[in-house]
């Protein structure tokens, strides 16, 4: 990507400390729709052989090679491992691709483009087509992924809604990743604002939200009387500026329509010889699909999503509610009202990161007492490489090597590029320490709107911060039993946790093998019907991977809507050595909770360098 | 009346590999889908074998075939295959 790795303070060149014998020894395993091997981004200029420890294959079909940089292919879909979406091509590039200088969209976005460990392998499995990512594709995808030793793996991609774990190709898939030492970060779904959306539940997941950078891209409309309204849209369309007769839908409905769905610009809804060689005005985005079968030239609608710029097949811009009314206002009290759509600029978005519109939100519909998504990362217009084989929006006919992309899936590889960074500095670092150090170290958001889109069921720890997750201080550790332990929590039997794990399970009826006890690094309580006052705790130990002798003590910052009184047991920490493990309790008492929003607060355990911090959610409903 | 209801891919999960040495997760597979479908060759209703980090297959089964392997011992769920989505 060109701008969000700076964004987050991971430098290019020297200015970022890097190991790069063992980044050129990480293999990221991209379960994906392929990968473009042709791409810059993809060169093996400068790479060695493949680690050693890589025991997998280059399987991509005709005309497919693999190189020192790209070292294995899988294809699960019987069409070859060559990336036809682009979609594989931009997470694995936003991952790990090489440092590429001037990199744009026909000039948009131009800088060096460049994933977060250019020097890492990657291995492309890919389980997507055109028309979705089969389970059982996706779970072939872990089975040999995990097998060919990849180091990481990143995966965007879910459904609608989470599925209970025992029916869920990617928790299944991950839970044996995990068993295995291998992280597993994935994409938290695009079905937000709403509530209970997030569709990667499961602790040994790591979960991404997305969020802006502080660059945006902004398509300005000049109308005829000067006024200049801000809409959003990659538009790479150059009209010099000049102003053209613009036609609301309504104003040109075909006898078969009613006003109303003309206004809609919903399909037959137009009658062509009033929109030829005009810009259309639609209030939704069907004028999308319509605009140009009936001769428009150019496009401005009423965005569903205001807050993010998509690529469209001709020139166009989306406005916010507020400015749409605007237009149609000077529209309707014009004689002959115009417009020009001017290119695509570029802002400095002063109020990052703010949570897309589309990113998923918690709360965990399954596991109700474990905070999803975990961490929020770049995923709002971000430039990274594509598939010279995909449609950059349906109806375009350009053909490009970088594109433009906003989702959860852009946000998920950003985080796999900093686990690959941490783990770098730590190889033997287990999947659960690695998470850990990401999301104790993230930074705050500031969430400045209102409702639940705005609170830790939107960005979970914060925002990724990837220098501050390669010196933790601090991490909270989980294993496979400690797993295990928590699905006998969920109910699961000793039988069937025994044939999951191949290992003896005894669930115990105690009480400490809560979910809510997991050594998770956050700490969430649902509470089942409204309290008027309620008491939870946490269990929790930490393990000591900084300096060998360091105190920590703990402070407890007020979240949002905090209404919350958190009392920690001991507040002081002492550590005498390496990888010396410390338990506490957290107890939580308060009275009184909103009944649709999440109450919170911040434990955070500092030694004057390292700030190990870690929300505490309190939610009922 | 078996042959005529309607088949569609499930995936069998059966946990991780089982760790003893003659163990051979596509003999197993296949023992058991004979069993379930009473047929000797199961060309046709074997979909994927997962066999080389965890444990399962994916095939093609009835309603009535999928209720039967899900009781079987060693099978932890049996879900039908959905798409899920780029995101």
């Amino acid at each position: 990507t060109t701008s969000s790795w700076d964004f987050m303070g991971l430098k290019e060149g020297k200015k970022t400390n890097r190991n790069p014998t063992v980044e050129s020894d990480t293999i990221i395993g991209v379960i994906d729709s392929g990968i473009t091997p042709e791409s810059q981004s993809f060169s093996d200029k400068g790479f060695g052989p493949p680690p050693e420890k890589w025991k997998g294959v280059c399987s991509g079909g005709e005309n497919f090679t693999c190189n020192n940089k790209l070292i294995g292919a899988r294809d699960y879909t019987n069409s070859g491992t060559r990336d036809t979406e682009g979609h594989g091509t931009h997470t694995a590039s936003t991952a790990a691709g090489n440092a590429v200088a001037d990199t744009s969209f026909f000039g948009i976005g131009n800088g060096t483009v460049r994933g977060g460990v250019p020097a890492s392998r990657i291995a492309a499995y890919k389980a997507c087509n055109a028309t979705g990512c089969g389970m059982e594709a996706l779970l072939s995808a872990f089975d040999d992924a995990i097998a060919d030793g990849v180091d990481l793996i990143t995966i965007s991609i879910g459904g609608e809604s989470a599925h209970s774990f025992e029916t869920d190709s990617i928790a299944i898939g991950t839970f044996h990743a995990m068993a295995n030492g291998i992280l597993t970060v994935s994409s938290a779904g695009n079905s937000g604002p709403e509530d209970s959306t997030v569709c990667a539940v499961a602790p040994w997941i790591l979960t991404v939200a997305a969020t802006t950078t502080n660059r945006g891209f902004v398509t300005k409309v000049v109308l005829g009387n000067g006024k200049t309204l801000v809409g959003k849209s990659v538009n790479a369309f150059d009209m010099k500026g000049q102003k053209y007769p613009i036609v609301y839908g309504k104003s040109a409905a075909s006898s078969v329509c009613e006003a109303e769905n003309a206004a809609l610009c919903e399909p037959e809804c137009l009658e062509a010889s009033l929109v030829k060689g005009k810009i259309l005005v639609c209030a939704s985005t069907k004028g999308l699909k319509v605009a140009e079968s009936v001769g428009a030239i150019a496009l401005i609608f009423k965005s569903l999503k205001p807050d993010v710029a998509f690529i469209h097949p001709l020139p166009a811009s989306g406005l916010p509610e507020k400015d749409f009314d605007s237009l149609v206002s000077y529209i309707e009290s014009t004689e002959s009202p115009s417009a020009a759509i001017l290119k695509t600029e570029e802002i400095f978005n002063r109020t990052s990161p703010l949570v897309g519109s589309f990113s998923s939100r918690g709360p965990n519909t399954i596991a109700v007492d474990i905070l999803k998504p975990d961490i929020t990362a770049p995923g709002v217009e971000i430039l990274a490489a594509f598939s010279p084989d995909g449609e950059l929006s349906q109806g375009d006919t350009r053909h490009v090597k970088y594109s433009v992309l906003s989702g959860t899936s852009m946000s998920c590889p950003h985080v796999a590029g900093v686990a690959a960074y941490v783990k770098t500095f730590y190889p033997k670092w287990s999947p659960s320490m690695i998470q850990s150090a990401i999301m104790t170290t993230a930074w705050p958001v500031n969430a400045t709107g209102t409702g639940i889109a705005s609170t830790e069921f939107a960005f979970g720890a914060g925002h990724v911060d990837p220098i501050a997750a390669s010196n933790p201080g601090l991490v909270y550790e989980l294993d496979k039993t400690d797993h295990i332990a928590f699905l006998c929590g969920m109910n699961y039997t000793s039988k069937i946790l025994r044939i999951i794990s191949d290992e003896t399970v005894t669930c115990s009826e105690d009480k400490e093998i809560s979910p809510r006890n997991l050594n998770y690094p956050s700490m969430t309580a649902r509470l089942s019907v409204p309290h008027s006052n309620f008491t939870v705790t946490f269990n929790r130990t930490l393990t000591n991977v900084g300096p060998s002798s360091s105190t920590y003590k703990s402070k407890v910052v007020a979240g949002h809507r905090s209404n919350l009184n958190v009392n920690v047991t001991p507040s002081v920490l002492s550590f005498k050595e390496v990888n010396e493990k410390q338990s506490f309790r957290v107890t939580v008492t308060g009275s009184d909770l909103d009944s649709k929003l999440p109450s919170s607060a911040y434990l955070i355990w500092s030694d004057g360098t390292h700030n190990v911090r870690s929300p505490i959610v309190v939610y009922t409903g | 009346t078996e042959d005529s209801q309607e088949k569609q891919v499930y995936i069998v999960y059966m946990g991780s590999l089982p760790s003893r040495v003659d163990y051979t997760p596509m003999s197993h597979h296949m023992s058991i889908l004979q069993e379930i479908t009473g047929e000797s060759s199961i060309e046709g209703r074997l979909v994927r074998n997962y066999k080389r980090s965890f444990n399962g297959f994916a095939a093609r089964l009835t309603e009535s075939e999928r209720e039967r392997v899900a009781e079987m011992d060693g099978v932890v769920s049996v879900f039908p295959n959905k798409k899920l989505q780029l995101q």
